[in-house]
């Protein structure tokens, strides 16, 4: 129980720590557990050092920035006990294309170390062509959803104004 | 185990029947606001056992049923199956040996939903166990909702915590 | 008190029924006030009936159809007390193109109706395009920002990565 | 009363003073991940008599102090000054007949905020009482922070009537 979430969280934390150092070269973060001794009660913490920058929890950091490092906390847990399914709903969307660049490298190391197949809902048209295929959804009819399969060119076709 | 295909009818906007193979790799879901993209990823966390109505934007389960347009009427049923290669043998024994397992997922208006693992009726525990034991529950922390990113940067600290519990 | 807190949810709830059925042709929404006969211990609740479809409440749409709604109730408030500036940090960002359009086109009109000057923080090519003018904010050495003029290209250029 | 300039030193990133004209119409503001955009709207806000530190992403309000980086030192001050064109005369007559309003607010380490109209010191309450009149004080509705509109989405219903009362 207890045991079982310290050692939980001492991988995370690694798995953490190394993300949001290739993430934020030469920056430097990592987790805590804190408000009580006991792992079941406590609270996590991110403490966050952007480089250049003093150490701070992660409210101090701008959108980009702490959407960014969550994603990569959720990478660290996953990484802990890999799922045969990864799913992520717009994540990117408060990314800068220098940012977009980053999450699409990180998914594409956890694509390489695990056999987990990823599905990625978006809008932006960086992170569509990093994809290994595309998916399109149409209401062609109101109200009610089909599915196709499409290319990068009929993708961004479709998320351009009507 | 590894997740192959969704299938889906009458789930949300999804009233036609659909089915998506799910292949290695990255697969990305684009389309305008409101075409069904997250109804997409719903299907698959409800076939998987989630509970919560409010996590699918429902204010009861029976709300992720096809609800209607002015062109057709409301739907009585709504179905979704998660087809999964078991050629690793991976999944959990009491599945028995077979190389394909299809977990489906039914609900009935006023009548809740059931449950079957290749056909035979099971009960909602079995699935979200054979799920959990292979650590994808519905909230798997892997499985992230629209908006979650920014509800685990604002949330407090031992909410956060949670995130960590649903993977050790 | 009371009367006034009435009196200022009738006027924003006109503003609101009107906005939403230019953004949304052919749907209806509006504003209640419930769980108490005092307005000033009641909820806001946000009825909408997107266009070909049932009554329901705001969370039954999806992100960007949710966002581009509570912007327009942010300009229904705004509409019933215009204040002498009025700045958006990112609110286009779930918002697909189609949305966007319509977002500009909404902010135009405020525009057009108010003394208003506007501020608009945004990552999106689309809404950069129908700004007045552009600020660029930079930079050049770690962790100091410095804001200067640019023009469209030069704007494109600096969100573009680097 | 228009607002027409705001000036900023030492406020979060912006160590290296800055000034910027508000003109007529829709400015947009650009650039990439945390170069300092919502610390721009923050130092407008800050100025206007914010009294909430967490509303600012700051622990105490001395954290918009800019606290240095690698090749900088802290500083110990922070000012922001918004210039506004009165020649409406639709100020507070408080305030005389001045046709510009110079609104400046300075916090220094361990000493707090003091706040000046035209150079004169004053009270926070007078320069909040000043916003507050032309209804647009620092909580104004009109001023979306990042991340306001999912809080607004996602508020119980109570705390999305504040939002009216703000504006009544
Ligand atoms: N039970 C239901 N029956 C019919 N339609 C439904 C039902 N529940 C939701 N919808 C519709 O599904 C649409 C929302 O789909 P969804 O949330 O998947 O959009 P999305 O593609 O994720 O959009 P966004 O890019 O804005 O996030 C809404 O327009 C809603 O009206
Ligand atoms: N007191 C301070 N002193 C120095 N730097 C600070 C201070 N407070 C915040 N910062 C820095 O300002 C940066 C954040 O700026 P800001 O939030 O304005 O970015 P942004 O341009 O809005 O980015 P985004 O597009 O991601 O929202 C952070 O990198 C943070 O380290
Ligand atoms: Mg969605
Ligand atoms: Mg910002």
């Amino acid at each position: 129980g207890r045991a079982r979430l310290r050692e939980a969280f001492e991988v995370i934390d690694g798995h953490f720590r190394n993300l949001f150092q290739t993430l934020f070269e030469g920056g430097e973060a990592h987790l805590a557990l804190v408000d009580s001794e006991d792992p079941l009660e406590a609270g996590l913490e991110i403490n966050v050092s952007p480089p250049g920058k003093k150490l701070g929890s992660l409210s101090l950091m701008s959108g980009g920035e702490q959407a960014l490092t969550a994603t990569a906390l959720i990478f660290a847990v996953f990484l802990s006990n890999p799922a045969p399914l990864c799913a992520l709903d717009e994540v990117d969307a408060p990314l800068d294309d220098a940012n977009v660049d980053r999450f699409c490298r990180m998914l594409a190391e956890m694509r390489r170390l695990t056999d987990t197949r990823f599905v990625v809902i978006t809008h932006n048209p960086v992170t569509m062509s990093r994809m290994d295929r595309l998916y399109g959804v149409t209401m062609a009819e109101r109200g009610v959803s089909q599915i196709v399969s499409v290319d990068l060119q009929e993708a961004e076709r479709m998320i351009a104004a009507e | 185990m590894r997740f192959v295909r969704l299938r889906i009818a009458g789930f949300k906007s999804f009233v036609n029947p659909v089915e998506a193979p799910i292949d290695e790799g990255v697969t990305g879901i684009v389309g305008p606001n409101g075409c069904g993209k997250s109804n997409f990823l719903e299907a698959l966390r409800w076939v998987m056992g989630a509970t919560s109505a409010k996590a699918m934007r429902a204010g009861g389960m029976e709300d992720v049923i096809f609800s209607g347009t002015t062109e057709r009427p409301a739907r009585n049923h709504a179905e979704v199956t998660l087809v999964i290669d078991n050629s690793d043998g991976l999944a959990p024994s009491r599945l028995g040996r077979d190389t394909v397992i299809e977990v489906s997922r039914r609900i009935t208006r006023g009548q809740g939903s059931t449950y079957r693992i290749n056909g035979r009726e099971t009960r909602a525990r079995d699935v979200q166990l054979l799920f959990a034991d292979a650590s994808s529950g519905a909230n798997s922390p892997a499985l992230v909702r629209q908006g979650q990113i920014n509800e685990l940067i604002a949330a407090k600290p031992e909410n956060r915590r949670r995130v960590l519990e649903e993977a050790a």
